[in-house]
C-alpha cells in the first residue's frame, strides 16, 4: 500500500506488511505515533509496540495487545484497524481526543511474531510460542499461561505438547518478559487489555482463583458498560465475567498479572465469533469487528480516564 | 503447509460435571492429536474441538458412548482455509 489510506484493511495480511503499516503509520504521524522495540522473540525477530501520545511524560498509560495466541488472526487485524483509528479521530473524536491529551496509548499489534509467521507459512492454527523445550520435541509455550500470576497452578499443562504448556518458569517466553520488563520500567499503567479469539466474552481477573478480585464490583460494571456499547453496532451480543467465572480456571495469564501489578482496569477481550468459523473467521468481517471492539475499548479508555487512581 | 483435509471441528454440549470429565479424559489422549479451540469450563458452556480425520470416527463413538452430545462446526476445515487463501492471494493479485 502506498498509504495507510489506500492499505487494504478487509483483507488478512502477513508480519512484513503488518510490520511495513505500523512504519507508514508513524511516518504519516511523526507528532502522535512511535515505534519502540521492546525486545526480541526467541527466533530473534523484533517485537514492536506503537506508542500515541501527545506529549508529558511518563503520563498514565493504556495499554493494548493483540496477537498473543497467533492463530487468531481477527485479533492482529482488528489491532491494525485500531492504530489507524486513533489517528483519525484524535482532534476529531472529543472522547478519544480527551483521553490522548490526557493519556498515552500503546498498542501491540503482533505479541506472538514468531507464531504469526508460522501460521502463515507451515501451521495456520498454530497458537503459541516457537520456543524449543529441552527434553521434548513438542515446541511452543502458550504465552497466555507463562505470566506471573498463579503461574504453573491448576488451568495450564505442564505438558510441553499440550496447546496450553505453561513453559518451564515465569516469563520464561522472550514475548511475555519484553512486556513485563517494558510496563514494570514505564510504572504508570492505569488500565492492561489484552484481544483475542474467540467467544464474544470480555473477562476480567481473576482466572487462577474463583476468589473475587478486589475490584470485582466495579470491574463487572465496566465490563456491561462496555458489552453494551459494543452491541450498539451490530447486536453483537458478548457475555462478561471473570475468567473463572464466565469460562474455566486458567492460570498465568497476562491481566491477572497486570492486575496484581496494580493495573485495575485489566481486561481481556474474546471477540468473533460464537461457533460458526472460530479461528477461521472470513476476513469480510474484520472490520466489522474491530468497528464494534473499537465501542467497548474506547468505554474502558474513557472510563479509566475519568477514574485514574 | 500443514493440511487439515478431512479434520472437522466439533462443538460438546457437556450437561453436566461427569459430561465434562469425560471430555477432559479426551484432551490425555495425544495419539488423538486433538485441538481444543473452546477447553472444557463449566457445564452446559460450549466445548469446541478440532479433530483429525484418522481420530473422528473414535472421538464420534466416544462422545456417543457416553451420551455426550455434539454437533460439527465446521465440516472440513481445509475447505475454509482454501477459502481464506485465495482471498489472500486474490488481494495480493490485485
Amino acid at each position: 500500500a502506498a498509504s495507510t489510506d489506500t492499505f487494504n484493511y478487509n483483507v488478512y495480511h502477513n508480519l512484513d506488511e503488518i510490520y511495513g503499516f505500523m512504519d507508514m503509520l508513524v511516518a504519516e504521524h511523526p507528532g502522535l505515533v512511535s515505534k519502540l522495540e521492546i525486545g526480541k522473540t526467541y527466533e530473534a525477530r523484533p517485537i514492536y509496540v506503537l506508542k500515541f501520545s501527545t506529549g508529558g511524560n511518563n503520563r498514565p498509560a493504556i495499554w493494548i495487545d493483540t496477537g498473543i495466541h497467533s492463530r487468531e488472526w481477527v485479533t492482529q487485524a482488528s489491532g491494525i484497524w485500531f492504530a489507524k483509528k486513533i489517528t483519525q479521530d484524535y482532534g476529531n473524536d472529543p472522547g478519544l481526543t480527551a483521553i490522548l491529551d490526557s493519556m498515552d496509548i500503546f498498542l501491540e499489534i503482533v505479541t506472538n511474531p514468531d507464531g504469526f509467521v508460522f501460521t502463515h507459512k507451515k501451521n495456520r492454527l498454530w497458537r503459541k510460542t516457537r520456543s524449543l523445550t529441552a527434553g521434548s520435541s513438542c515446541v511452543g509455550v502458550d504465552p497466555n499461561r507463562n505470566w506471573d500470576a498463579g503461574f504453573g497452578k491448576t488451568g495450564a499443562s505442564s505438558n510441553p505438547c499440550t496447546e496450553t504448556y505453561h513453559g518451564k518458569f515465569a516469563n520464561s517466553e522472550s514475548e511475555v518478559k519484553s512486556i513485563v520488563d517494558f510496563v514494570k520500567s514505564h510504572g504508570n499503567f492505569k488500565a492492561y487489555i489484552s484481544i483475542h479469539s474467540y467467544s464474544q466474552l470480555l473477562l476480567y481477573p481473576y482466572g487462577y482463583t474463583k476468589d473475587p478480585a478486589a475490584d470485582d464490583a466495579e470491574l463487572e460494571g465496566l465490563a456491561k458498560s462496555a458489552v453494551t456499547a459494543l452491541a450498539s453496532l451490530y447486536g453483537t451480543k458478548y457475555k462478561y465475567g471473570s475468567i473463572f467465572k464466565a469460562i474455566y480456571v486458567a492460570s498465568g495469564s497476562s491481566i491477572d498479572w497486570a492486575y496484581n501489578q496494580g493495573i485495575k482496569y485489566s481486561f481481556t477481550f474474546e471477540l468473533r465469533d460464537t461457533g460458526r468459523y472460530g479461528f477461521l473467521l472470513p476476513a469480510s468481517q474484520i472490520v466489522p469487528t474491530a468497528q464494534e471492539t473499537w465501542l467497548g475499548l474506547q468505554t474502558i479508555m474513557n472510563y479509566t480516564r475519568t477514574h485514574l487512581y | 503447509k500443514d493440511d487439515f483435509v478431512g479434520h472437522q471441528v466439533l462443538r460438546i454440549s457437556a450437561a453436566n460435571e461427569a459430561q465434562v470429565q469425560k471430555v477432559v479424559e479426551l484432551e490425555e489422549l495425544e495419539h488423538l492429536q486433538l485441538d481444543f479451540w473452546r477447553g472444557p469450563g463449566q457445564p452446559g458452556s460450549p466445548i469446541d474441538l478440532r479433530v483429525p480425520f484418522p481420530s473422528l470416527q473414535a472421538v464420534k463413538v466416544f462422545l456417543e458412548a457416553h451420551g455426550i452430545k455434539y454437533t460439527i462446526m465446521i465440516d472440513d476445515v481445509q475447505t475454509l482455509l482454501d477459502e481464506e487463501e485465495e482471498q489472500m492471494t486474490a488481494f495480493k493479485t490485485r
